[in-house]
């Protein structure tokens, strides 16, 4: 996606032609008609009339279908960029996913994806949308506090550096094991509230020293699927490795799996995510296009977001 | 009828052309939003 360019918010559109044209041109059609002809002409001239009406609202229907197509491209321009900077935060730090989780779920719903405040289309008091703008405020503020106070700090951070790997896995295998090269211990297993399959932990035993720790569940979603999870750097020579660095060893194993693993996974999310959009803008626009407050909500939304913009300046 | 049904027909897709057009608008700010930040 090209992101070097902003989109342009000039569309151009003829949005509300009927009140200027119609009203003005009907009426002069029948008085004209009326003061110097017959019947029959009367008549010609309202299928003229009704043929011009035709031919607007034929018009007009077929703007209507190019917005709507615009309106699915935006929002799938929209999510690539938010799910590209997901990526690009959960990188920078792993202690982003625990603020970063509500707000993903917040842009699930078409009107919070478009910036409304909640419950404003049901109807609730300006206050509790100005409640929840100052929220996703604080939590935004919040996200920017970690992400400031994470950069500089770059050995503690590598010291507790995270990484997830996801393998698939046999069902019926109840060990919970993932072979990555390293020999590990376990030293416990617990079962955890959000998922019913147990989580193991294991500890590098490759070289006495090593802090290295693993812990392996199934993942909630998909139970094929394993989910490893890394936390810390080997401080010796990786299993096939005859000499060089053993922090980069270490690194780089991890990341050629999260590639393969990982990557698969994001694909089949995105192709989930990309048949979900049509449907959500299809029932977006037309809640709000039935929604006869929409156009007082609008405003106080587009009202919150400036507020909300100009309090960050 | 047929002129008025028609007439009524155009005020209802004219004022939902118009807020779908509002809501592109909103979408599109809230897309370069989000890119100032990503930049």
């Amino acid at each position: 996606m090209d992101c070097s360019s902003p989109l342009d918010i000039s569309l151009n559109l003829n949005t509300n032609p009927f009140d200027r044209s119609f009203p003005a041109k009907l009426p002069k059609e029948e008085i004209k008609v009326s003061t110097s002809a017959g019947v029959e002409r009367k008549w010609l001239v309202k299928d003229k009339s009704a043929s011009e009406l035709r031919e607007e609202l034929n018009r007009v229907n077929s703007e209507n279908k190019k917005i709507k197509e615009m309106l699915a491209t935006v929002y799938e321009n929209y999510y690539a960029l938010h799910h590209h900077l997901e990526k690009l935060q959960s990188r920078k730090s792993p202690e982003i996913d625990h603020i970063e989780q509500p707000m993903k779920k917040t842009k699930q719903d078409p009107e919070e994806f478009l910036g409304f405040p909640n419950g404003l289309s049901s109807g609730k008091t300006e206050n509790s949308s100005s409640n929840q703008s100052h929220h996703y405020q604080q939590q935004h503020e919040q996200k920017n506090q970690l992400l400031s106070c994470k950069r500089p700090v770059t050995d503690s951070f590598n010291k507790a550096r995270v990484s997830t790997v996801y393998v698939p896995a046999d069902s019926s295998d109840t060990s919970l094991t993932v072979k990555d090269g390293y020999q590990w211990r376990k030293y416990g297993q617990k079962v955890t509230r959000d998922n019913p399959s147990p989580r193991a932990y294991f500890r590098c035993s490759f070289a006495p020293s090593c802090p290295v720790k693993k812990k392996v569940q199934r993942s909630a979603e998909d139970p094929s699927i394993l989910v490893a999870t890394y936390e810390g750097t080997h401080n010796h020579l990786g299993p096939n490795a005859s000499a060089g660095d053993a922090t980069s060893q270490a690194g780089s194993s991890t990341v050629t799996l999260d590639m393969v693993h990982g990557g698969q996974k994001l694909g089949l999310e995105t192709n989930e995510r990309r048949t979900m959009q049509e449907v959500l803008v299809q029932q977006m626009a037309s809640s709000l296009t039935n929604d006869s407050n929409f156009t007082a909500a609008l405003a106080t939304a587009i009202t919150g977001r400036l507020l909300m913009e100009q309090s960050r300046t | 009828s047929t002129t008025s049904a028609l007439v009524e027909e155009l005020k209802r897709v004219n004022a939902e052309n118009k807020k779908l057009s509002e809501m592109l608008t909103l979408m599109c700010e809230n897309y370069n939003v989000l890119r100032k930040q990503l930049m």
